[in-house]
């Protein structure tokens, strides 16, 4: 869906989509691939239109079972095998429970902010909500491009204010294939 | 291109009033 910032508002530099997706229980488990399973909850091309649909959204901390929120692209599907994603890969930063709200929200507000500064590079992030630890992570279109990789590690250090013991890693979405799984 | 880039507090202003910007 096509959408333009309104009279008066601040355009953002992309327009982004919030999608949910939920692990099915149960008998649904094997039925439901991962890709029916999500959800677009809003497109938004301005920061005013932003605020609208994350101030009606349940915070990171309040989800519940395994559970994750994606902000994308527009026109970037959060799954590996997007063309957008299919070279790339992810820096994954594992929290203990209590911090994930705010970390999320700074990261997100640093990708919309475009404090990344690696050019089209960043293609989304997401807030992994499980049962021992939240996990967020950032996607990028080239997983071999050193460079913007170690661009992202030290923006995300820096805008999240990470306690010195956190966990990061990079992990290739075409190790994720081989693995099938996220982290 | 020129790139359009908002720092954190900015964002937050935005929330909290956004038609004063």
């Amino acid at each position: 869906k096509d959408v333009e910032p309104g009279p008066g508002e601040h355009a953002l530099q992309y327009t982004y989509c919030f999608w949910f997706s939920r692990k099915p229980t149960g008998r649904n488990q094997q039925s439901t691939s991962f890709e029916k399973n999500m959800k677009i909850i809003g497109t938004f091309r301005s920061v005013e239109q932003f605020w609208q649909i994350y101030s009606h959204m349940i915070r990171a901390n309040e989800l519940t079972g395994h559970s994750d929120v994606h902000v994308f692209k527009g026109g970037i599907k959060p799954l590996w095998e997007d063309k957008a994603n299919r070279l790339g890969g992810k820096w994954i930063v594992r929290l203990r429970k209590g911090l994930v709200a705010r970390c999320w929200e700074n990261l997100i507000l640093a990708m919309l902010g475009e404090q990344f500064m690696v050019g089209d590079e960043v293609c989304g992030a997401v807030v992994s909500i499980r049962f021992q630890e939240d996990i967020i992570s950032i996607w990028n279109r080239s997983a071999n491009e050193n460079q913007v990789t170690s661009r992202i590690r030290d923006t995300l250090c820096r805008v999240l204010n990470l306690p010195p013991n956190t966990i990061m890693e990079y992990k290739t979405h075409n190790e994720s294939l081989k693995d099938r799984s996220s982290f | 291109g020129t790139r359009i880039i908002y720092d954190r507090s900015f964002l937050l202003k935005c929330r909290s009033s956004p038609m004063a910007n």
